[in-house]
């Protein structure tokens, strides 16, 4: 089994990087 | 000592890493006034300097510009908050990615369901949980027989890594759940009520109960 | 000249930062003959050196402790690889930081379902295509006027950007997709050809055909 398989990865990390950006504009607005 | 310009929204931790540096080091960092996140960092100006239109971005009085928070943080840092020796600035890197790498995904998977910002899901936020008290057990292990967590000053990795946990100390890590990690409580709050981290992010004030997800 | 003993699995584009950083550096640093990846990482002995068990992890041969691997490869580096000037140093933080948080996700996100390692989801990959187009294309403006990413030698910074890279130009950036960025290529292209990467990661093949998902 590759090792990559047990390396811990943020791959939502898109996800909650675009959530932070809309609510920190919308606070904006 | 650094001057410039920063670039953020309000209540930014990733702005407060540079804002606190600047006080250290006694640099005037002044934030950029009449920024309107999802606007200004849309126009073509700001494109032009900072290409990808993330914040925090820093413009330096002479002209330069640097993205990236822990850059920022460094570039306005002074060499107490550096770190003396090539083992401490390893040091201090060490520990800002370990706030980027370890803290980070976890506080965001645990606190943002909390605040509305992503929707609720059990499994996320059990194993954020777990994640959270993995990364807090390492920390205090460390923190057992240290002040600060480089060196026997403030550096740049107590900025950062306090600055990560602000969202998990204001939202979710209430009495109990923080009780088995005493020496980073120790240290988190000696931290975060140094004048300097009071100039920026003002009087914090600790978890005392847990957010929980509303639908 | 730092030196020590570094703990990896084989092909570990973490560890290779710091492989190819002791290159430049003339520092001696050694892969721990012997170490099993998901085992020896487990052990009571490596946990108290290493508190959260990942790799890479260096001992230095004074016997302290790092983690975090662009922490480890600047222990190993010299001050050419790190930044002269305070600027320069802030600017390679700057990279490296954007090497983690923009290349990084993106990559494993694409890549890692052409290897079996995860499951395919057409809109994961799809983002994180637009993702890596991006981050190229952040990289394509910075590198139009440039040799390398800070000054003009190379630093940690190109080290670490190109190191992340990897993964994407040997199995998912075929000459299509990379046409755009040339100025991103020609960079990539000097740097994995110098002889202190070539001692670390061999010949480098770049991708003729795009890695697809294969169910």
């Amino acid at each position: 089994t590759s090792p990559l398989v047990h390396e811990k990865i943020w791959f939502e990390k898109g996800k909650y990087d675009e959530a932070e950006r809309q609510y920190y504009q919308n606070l904006a607005k | 000592m650094a001057s410039g310009t920063l670039y953020t929204y309000p209540e930014n931790f990733r702005a407060y890493k540079a804002l606190i540096a600047a006080q250290y080091a006694g640099g005037n960092v002044k934030i950029a006034p009449g920024f309107v996140f999802g606007e200004t960092n849309k126009t073509d100006a700001f494109l032009k300097k900072f290409p990808l239109g993330k914040v925090p971005a820093f413009e330096t009085e002479d002209g330069q510009y640097l993205t990236e928070s822990n850059a920022i943080a460094y570039y306005v840092a002074n060499s107490q908050l550096r770190g003396q020796s090539d083992l401490e600035k390893s040091q201090v890197l060490q520990w800002l990615g370990f706030a980027d790498s370890e803290i980070l995904p976890a506080s965001y998977a645990w606190v943002f369901p909390c605040l509305g910002i992503m929707q609720y899901s059990k499994q996320s936020t059990e194993r954020a949980k777990e994640d959270v008290k993995a990364s807090l057990q390492a920390l205090n292990i460390h923190l057992l027989p240290r002040t600060y967590l480089v060196g026997e000053r403030i550096t740049l990795a107590d900025i950062g890594v306090a600055c990560t946990l602000l969202q998990l100390y204001q939202y979710v890590l209430d009495a109990d759940f923080r009780k088995p990690y005493q020496n980073v409580n120790r240290w988190f709050t000696t931290v975060v009520n140094q004048p300097e981290f009071k100039a920026v992010i003002g009087e914090f004030k600790l978890c005392e109960k847990m957010a929980e997800f509303d639908p």
